[in-house]
């Protein structure tokens, strides 16, 4: 069998970086989590300054799965039951999520969906 | 995603990788693109966790996001995580969790706190390998000595594979997309080869960070569902994050 070329493939780029271009979409904001604080407080201010952001990326995982299951049956159980995972999940991770929920004013079942994505998502 | 290892003749240590996320999570039309991987642009974030005003780690996150996918202890050693795709996946992991089994981590938990308590590239390696996960998952990591690099394939309970740097015998980088070594990628999402194409001709007298940055712009290792990507260096502790487009005429995974 012959393989079709790939319609996307290119030769190997070189002198790209320092970044510039149409590839490169820009840098990535700076900032630090002090480690000494309680769980609850060490991610307040990204979440607080983040919090549009969060809750765009929160409500189009919803729209998805409203397009797979109609009906919002399967949403409205697994809001009910993710804040409830939440509560399951090891320290300090489960108060980190909490003080996100909080500070983002985001619901916390749905910081806990975004938080365990990647397990649900790997099938 | 694609993570990249590479050594340089001189035993220095560089890793790479392409963060892609958003797969028929929905297309914008208009913008031709994934409007996941666009939502998560801006969540993007570089982050210092300090204790007693000591830098511990830093990682390329997502804001909101308390695991970690990419991520440098500076000095000690480096860490990405692939995904890894298996009919025995996380959502097995999940129930079992709800139903009370929970021996295992969920992946995002075990790689925050293999960056902020491991103290060695050995100890680190150790706990990627033999925790019990809720997920597969491939662990990319290395350490600042020559030879010091590893891609683990993991299922939920046991390591399949741990492929290992050996520069004395040729194998100077190591490079995960997401499929285990030793099966073909599917064909139409290879990145696997033009990826190897690309590092094969960089040589390994030319690593460099800017010379990864090169590899992980070319398409299709470039593609719709790159969100960043992420440069790190462990002797210097440097770490550096881009955001990523990937102009038409570009592979839509």
């Amino acid at each position: 069998a012959v393989l079709a070329k790939d319609p996307y493939g290119e030769d190997c780029r070189y002198q790209q970086y320092p970044p510039t271009g149409a590839t490169f979409r820009g840098s990535v904001p700076d900032y630090i989590i002090n480690l000494d604080l309680p769980p609850r407080e060490r991610w307040v201010q990204l979440a607080h300054e983040k919090k549009d952001e969060l809750k765009t990326i929160v409500e189009h995982i919803k729209k998805v799965m409203i397009v797979f299951f109609p009906s919002g049956k399967l949403l409205h159980l697994l809001e009910s039951k993710m804040a409830w995972l939440g509560s399951t999940l090891p320290y300090p991770f489960n108060e980190e999520i909490e003080g996100i929920a909080h500070a983002a004013e985001v619901g916390l079942g749905d910081i806990v969906v975004f938080n365990v994505f990647y397990e649900i998502f790997t099938v | 995603c694609t993570s990249i290892i590479a050594e340089d003749k001189a035993g220095k240590l560089y890793h790479a990788r392409n963060l892609d996320f958003g797969l028929f999570l929905g297309w914008d039309i208009k913008n031709s693109s994934w409007i996941v991987t666009q939502i998560l642009k801006p969540l993007m974030v570089s982050l210092d966790f300090q204790r007693n005003n000591k830098t511990v780690f830093r990682s390329a996150n997502l804001a909101g996001y308390v695991g970690m996918v990419s991520g440098i202890r500076p000095g000690i050693f480096t860490l990405t995580m692939n995904e890894r795709f298996s009919i025995d996946g996380g959502y097995i992991g999940v129930f079992e969790w709800i139903f009370g089994k929970r021996d295992g981590w969920w992946m995002g938990f075990l790689t925050r706190s293999v960056l902020e308590n491991s103290t060695s590239y050995e100890e680190a390696k150790d706990r990627l390998t033999n925790a019990r996960l809720l997920a597969p998952a491939y662990f990319i990591l290395a350490g600042n000595q020559s030879g010091q690099g590893s891609v683990i394939t993991r299922s939920r309970t046991a390591a399949l594979d741990v492929w290992n740097l050996n520069a004395s015998f040729g194998t100077w980088y190591v490079l995960e997309t997401n499929y285990d070594r030793w099966k073909v990628p599917l064909a139409v999402d290879d990145r696997r080869t033009p990826a190897m194409k690309c590092m094969n001709r960089t040589m390994q007298q030319n690593v460099s960070l800017p010379a990864l940055y090169n590899v992980l712009s070319t398409k299709p290792i470039l593609n719709k569902l790159t969100v960043s990507t992420t440069l790190m260096e462990v002797s210097e502790g440097r770490i550096e994050t881009y955001l990523r487009d990937c102009p038409d005429p570009c592979s839509p995974w």
